[in-house]
C-alpha cells in the first residue's frame, strides 16, 4: 500500500504545472526515501527529474516500493479539481492500475474523490553523473523568468556566459539583439532578491530558450533558482521544493543540452 | 547555425 498525504496540496499543483507541458508520460517512482520522477521531453533535448522527500508529507506510508506510470496532463486535469488550499491524499494498492487522489477542503465537510489510470511504461533512467560545475548562479526566480521571455522575443537561442562577478544573457535574431546583465548583489536583507555567483572559470554557452521557458513554469516553487554550467555539458536549473514553513521537501531539476556552433 | 545537441548524448543510461 501506498498513501501520502500533503496538506500544503498547492505543492504538487504547482509541481504538476511545471512538469505537465514538457513531459507527457512518466513514472512516479515511490520509495521509503520519497516520490522521485526522472523524464525525457519528446525530442530528448532536456531531462526533468523531481525529488519530493517522504519526510516532508504529514503522512507518508509505502510499504514496498512501487512505480507508479501516469499521464501527466490527466494528472494535472485532477490537481486542478483540487483548491489551492485543500489537503491532498495520493493513495494507490499493491498492484492496482489506478491511484486514488483524495481532496479535502480546510474547515470544510467537503471531500472529493478522483482515480486516474495507471499506465505501464518502458522508463529509461539516465545515469547523471554529480560533478562540480564551473559557474554555479543563484538568482530570484521571477527574474530568470522575465529574462526567458524577454529575450524570446528576440531570438530562439540564448547565450549565456559569465566573467568575474557577472552573468550576461544575450540574445539576437531579425529584429536586432537583446542583453541583461546580472552582477552579484552584496549581501541583501532579503535573501530572496539576491544574485550570487561562483565561478571557477569563464563559460560561455548557447539554448534554447523554448525550454528555459518551460522550466520556468517551476517559478511559483521558489523564489530562488540555480544555474549550474559547465563547458560542453548540460545546463542545470535548480528550483527547491519548500513547504510554507520553509523546511526543505525537494526539488525540480532541469537538465538542458547546450545548442553549438556548426 | 547552431545545431541542439541531445541529453541522451551526455547521460547514458544507468
Amino acid at each position: 500500500m501506498f498513501e501520502a498525504k500533503l496538506i500544503q496540496g498547492a505543492i504538487l499543483k504547482k509541481i504538476l504545472d511545471a512538469i505537465k507541458d514538457l513531459v507527457n508520460e512518466a513514472s512516479w517512482d515511490c520509495s521509503s526515501q520519497g516520490m522521485s520522477l526522472q523524464a525525457m521531453d519528446t525530442s530528448h533535448v532536456s531531462l526533468v527529474a523531481v525529488q519530493m522527500k517522504a519526510d516532508g508529507f504529514d503522512k507518508y506510508r509505502c510499504d514496498r516500493s512501487v512505480t507508479l506510470g501516469m499521464n501527466l496532463s490527466s494528472l494535472s486535469k485532477i490537481l486542478k479539481c483540487a483548491g489551492n488550499d485543500d489537503t491532498i491524499t495520493l493513495k494507490a494498492p499493491d498492484d492496482g492500475d489506478k491511484i486514488t487522489l483524495v481532496f479535502e477542503a480546510k474547515n470544510e465537510s467537503e471531500t472529493s474523490e478522483y482515480e486516474v489510470k495507471l499506465m505501464n511504461l518502458d522508463s529509461e533512467y539516465l545515469g547523471i553523473p554529480d560533478t562540480p560545475y564551473s559557474v554555479n548562479v543563484k538568482m530570484p526566480s521571477h527574474k530568470f523568468q522575465r529574462i526567458c521571455r524577454d529575450l524570446q522575443q528576440i531570438g530562439d537561442a540564448v547565450t549565456i556566459s559569465c566573467a568575474k562577478d557577472s552573468i550576461r544573457f544575450a540574445a539576437k535574431g531579425d529584429l536586432g539583439s537583446g542583453t541583461v546583465n546580472l552582477c552579484q548583489t552584496a549581501s541583501a536583507d532579503k535573501p530572496e532578491d539576491s544574485v550570487s555567483i561562483s565561478m571557477q572559470e569563464p563559460i560561455i554557452q548557447s539554448f534554447a530558450l523554448k525550454y528555459l521557458n518551460h522550466f520556468a513554469k517551476a517559478t511559483p516553487l521558489s523564489p530562488q533558482v540555480s544555474l549550474s554550467l559547465s563547458p560542453d555539458v548540460p545546463l542545470v536549473v535548480e528550483y527547491s521544493i519548500t513547504d510554507d514553513d520553509g523546511s526543505d521537501f525537494g526539488y525540480i531539476r532541469y537538465y538542458l543540452a547546450p545548442k553549438i556552433d556548426e | 547555425g547552431n545545431k541542439q545537441l541531445k541529453i541522451d548524448c551526455f547521460f547514458k543510461r544507468a
